[in-house]
């Protein structure tokens, strides 16, 4: 028996948001510790990863370890039945065929019940090595997601350059060029204003705007996001899901011919 | 011109 009740389940709806345009589908792996989701993309550029600690949710169980796959536009059309402030439980039997969403309001005078079909899917699983990694840019979400959006006028690339200095957007292309630089900040007064810089050593790596634009869905999630970035590997985007977990967001660099 | 790489020539299918 698999049970998971999520008080806030909001942040649910807001995780879909911010993984169903980069997976049409995905296996969710449900243990003891909590519920985990690592895909990749079709083209094998970007991965994401969700982790839901058990301890986040207001109930949960798991009996047996449980692999369920599946189609994420269902599941984001499921989830849209509900009401930002309705309370989510996803329930499944040991080695069922589906599984349930119910929805409850505030009040638990409404109740849903939604049953989805589960999937078998082969999918690739990648090791991920543990990387210290030369850069770590903490910055407000929005603020990422608004340099990725203006920046991808300009151009399909956007340049990530990290030095002590601060950090540099770039894009370039037909219509010109456009930099967008970050200092460090001094002092402010919400910690979700901040841009903080942890910099080994200096960076500049190249990267899709298309892929990252499609990682500033999860802004909503949280007000900072976090930039990891070492030469030659891939960078890690990084959002909290409330108290509860965070997803990461792996994205291959582009490299010069 | 830059091409794009792919996340497995990073990391290892498991």
């Amino acid at each position: 028996m698999f049970e998971a009740r999520l008080v806030h389940g909001n942040l649910l709806k807001k995780v879909l948001d911010a993984i169903k345009d980069l997976l049409t589908e995905a296996s969710w792996d449900c243990a003891d510790s909590g519920i985990q989701l690592q895909a990749m993309d079709n083209s094998h550029v970007s991965l994401v990863s969700v982790n839901l600690r058990a301890e986040g949710f207001d109930k949960y169980r798991c009996d047996r370890n449980l692999i369920m796959g599946m189609d994420l536009t269902s599941m984001s059309k499921i989830l849209k039945c509900s009401a930002s402030d309705d309370i989510i439980t996803m329930k499944a039997q040991d080695n069922a065929d589906t599984v349930s969403f119910i929805f409850e309001s505030p009040s638990q005078e409404k109740v849903s019940d939604y049953q989805m079909k589960l999937m078998n899917l082969d999918q690739d699983h990648l090791g991920i090595p543990e990387t210290e990694y030369a850069c770590v840019i903490k910055m407000p979400s929005g603020e990422f997601a608004r340099i990725c959006r203006d920046l991808s006028n300009f151009g399909e690339n956007i340049v990530i350059a990290c030095s002590k200095e601060g950090v540099k957007f770039s894009a370039a292309g037909d219509i010109g060029t456009a930099n967008v630089k970050l200092a460090q900040t001094s002092s402010v007064d919400k910690e979700e204003d901040a841009v903080v810089i942890d910099m080994q050593e200096p960076v500049t790596l190249t990267f899709a705007c298309r892929y990252l634009n499609m990682f500033t869905k999860a802004t909503p999630l949280s007000p900072q996001v976090s930039l990891s970035m070492h030469p030659d590997v891939p960078l890690v985007v990084e959002y909290a899901i409330g108290e509860i977990g965070q997803i990461q967001y792996f994205l291959a660099p582009k490299i010069g011919d | 011109p830059t091409h794009q790489t792919s996340l497995t020539s990073y990391f290892k299918k498991i």
